[in-house]
């Protein structure tokens, strides 16, 4: 796994993917 | 100055919406420092998700992780296990981009008996899919394909056919 394979992890960019959307309101 | 804590945090949330996540992660630090001189742990908790989050898009994941073990810590004080578990995974997730495979697994254990705990079948199978590819990461082949079994059994349940 070298440092570019991380960041293709299918379940890392899956919650990276949800986490762009992610705002917890006031 | 309460007023002032709920823009700012509004405003560091409008950053991070818009890809700014410099002026979003300076925003949330204002937000974080009117909580504590509030005593407010829930702004206080929702302040540090929100820096850990940015601090991910803006590739320091080091700091991602200080930010979302302090969200942990006021998740537990707060006794919220629903943020707790939320924590866990973002912890797992961040330590994967870290390549440390090893808090990776830590977090997503933690992640997965909370979700278990709270009959969370979707997050149960988020926590399975992260295993699997840590323990792949590690060269653990026998409990990555425990964990894909186990993926793949709660997705059949799910009716997710991704």
């Amino acid at each position: 796994f070298s440092s570019m394979h991380v960041m293709h992890v299918d379940s890392v960019q899956h919650w990276m993917k949800d986490l762009r959307l992610m705002a917890e309101c006031e | 100055r309460a007023a002032q804590g709920r823009a700012y945090g509004n405003l560091g949330n409008t950053h991070y919406l818009l890809g700014n996540f410099r002026k979003a992660v300076r925003s949330h630090q204002e937000r974080l420092q009117i909580a504590r001189e509030f005593g407010d742990k829930s702004a206080e908790r929702r302040a540090y998700s929100n820096l850990g989050n940015a601090s991910v898009f803006l590739g320091e994941f080091a700091v991602a992780a200080d930010h979302y073990k302090r969200t942990l810590y006021l998740a537990r004080q707060l006794r919220d296990r629903a943020v707790e578990a939320q924590a866990c995974y973002s912890l797992g997730n961040t330590y994967t981009l870290l390549q440390d495979y090893e808090k990776a697994i830590e977090y997503h254990l933690k992640h997965l008996l909370i979700a278990q705990e709270l009959t969370d079948r979707i997050g149960e199978g988020r926590a399975c899919w992260s295993l699997g590819n840590a323990y792949t990461a590690l060269g653990n082949h026998e409990q990555a394909v425990h964990f894909a079994e186990k993926h793949l059994e709660i997705s059949k349940e799910v009716g997710d056919r991704s």
